[in-house]
């Protein structure tokens, strides 16, 4: 009964096969993979309604990123762009295009200690929708490279 | 690295690889046994950082970052090969996906407790980097190392790295940052601003109060319900046979107006549907 526009069924026949189990060591007893636990989303105790605190607490000590493909709606890029605004940061650059391989990759905009972006035409799943721009800009985050 | 956690021969690829990978267990809270999969650098493994990948749902497994996103051999639709993905990020990090909390994927609970939730995910996920860095890849506990991940990830991700943060002086991991993609941030703001992200993509018009219970109910079903793709509004909506008992969406879904009154109804809906296409 999956809904469309997911399909993971090649995933699943993969990771199935007898052989890539015993190629990655899973033991016999553990049961058939799936790609998401009916049991483990329906039971989960969601303790946090909103990241603030824990934002709060990170960007006065580590570098973080958020980034979001612009046409997901799973969680939208405008939801996390108000929720990064609403921490107050000081701006340090201001919102711009970044691109790759001379096209536009989407738009950056850069708190302290807080990078804010965007990925053009990329869904949820960015890294796959949009796999040399996503490449681009986690290479640029990690090493500290102008996105 | 552990030798018994090498993958030596991995079904379906077909092209040469230039990096080591491994596959195993690392021990999270008592009983949790989460499973890994450790891509190293095809660059320079002692010189790279680590990343650590968590995909989201809650109860969605890594293995769809490593396999379908961002690791070096994606799964053909055949279900039986690996391609080549020259945009891994293993070209330029060590990449960890770590399959949690325990019952996700091939993760398991020896007494069966599936039931978890916030908290004790994170505490089991950072007793899980603990075993990794201590146990199984000491070598790399000098790299530097960032924390991404997706989707619900968005809370897997802060709530683990403040962990790591508190936990320096006990156990000190070089940690430089942390990324987080589409990540679920806060409910309220995700949930108000996806109605302007509908009306801006003319999803729906403002001829009506967007503020009643039954507008939003119309304006949630156009957006989830009716045929379009959640996750990429401008891609295809590919049919999906029966991929499995429970699905990507509706673990998705379940984050989305969780205490609107039509929750109940939304998710009712996207089980009946099937290949309703538009």
């Amino acid at each position: 009964l999956d809904p469309p526009c997911t399909n993971g069924t090649n995933l699943l026949m993969y990771l199935n096969t007898p052989e890539v189990r015993k190629a990655i060591h899973i033991p016999d007893s553990v049961g058939k993979f799936e790609l998401c636990s009916d049991e483990v989303n329906h039971d989960y105790k969601r303790e946090y309604e909103s990241m603030k605190p824990q934002y709060e607490f990170l960007t006065a000590r580590v570098r973080g990123l958020v980034y979001n493909g612009d046409i997901d709606m799973a969680c939208n890029f405008l939801g996390d762009e108000w929720f990064v605004e609403s921490l107050g940061l000081r701006v340090v650059e201001g919102r711009k295009v970044w691109t790759e391989g001379g096209q536009v990759g989407g738009y950056v905009k850069r708190f302290e200690n807080l990078d804010l972006l965007t990925v053009r035409g990329a869904g949820h799943m960015v890294p796959e929708d949009k796999p040399a721009p996503a490449l681009k800009m986690i290479t640029s985050f990690i090493f500290k490279k102008p996105y | 690295a552990p030798d018994s956690d090498e993958i030596i021969d991995l079904p379906g690829l077909n092209h040469n690889i230039s990096f080591r990978h491994y596959s195993g267990y690392l021990s999270g809270a008592e009983g949790k046994h989460l499973h890994y999969w450790f891509v190293e650098s095809s660059r320079s493994p002692a010189d790279d950082p680590v990343v650590l990948w968590m995909n989201g749902g809650p109860g969605c497994s890594s293995m769809e970052g490593l396999l379908a996103e961002l690791g070096p051999y994606p799964v053909n639709p055949d279900g039986k090969t690996l391609k080549e993905n020259i945009y891994a990020w293993n070209k330029m990090a060590n990449v960890l996906f770590l399959e949690a909390p325990a019952c996700v994927g091939y993760s398991y609970d020896t007494n069966g407790d599936c039931a978890t939730g916030d908290d004790e995910v994170s505490f089991s996920n950072y007793l899980a980097l603990k075993d990794f860095f201590t146990n199984k890849f000491p070598e790399y506990r000098k790299n530097e190392f960032f924390i991404t991940g997706e989707s619900y990830a968005g809370v897997y991700v802060p709530t683990l790295t403040v962990r790591v943060l508190e936990g320096q002086q006990d156990f000190n991991i070089n940690l430089q940052g942390y990324a987080i993609g589409n990540g679920l941030s806060s409910y309220k703001l995700n949930d108000d601003s996806i109605i302007f992200f509908g009306y801006f993509h003319g999803l729906f018009g403002d001829d009506r109060s967007c503020l009643l219970f039954l507008q939003v109910a119309v304006a949630s079903d156009i957006i989830y319900n009716q045929g379009l793709n959640m996750y990429n509004l401008y891609d295809d909506c590919p049919a999906s046979p029966s991929a499995g008992n429970f699905s990507r969406v509706e673990a998705d879904l379940s984050n989305i107006f969780k205490e609107h009154k039509s929750h109940p109804e939304m998710m009712l809906k996207a089980r009946k549907r099937i290949n309703n296409l538009t």
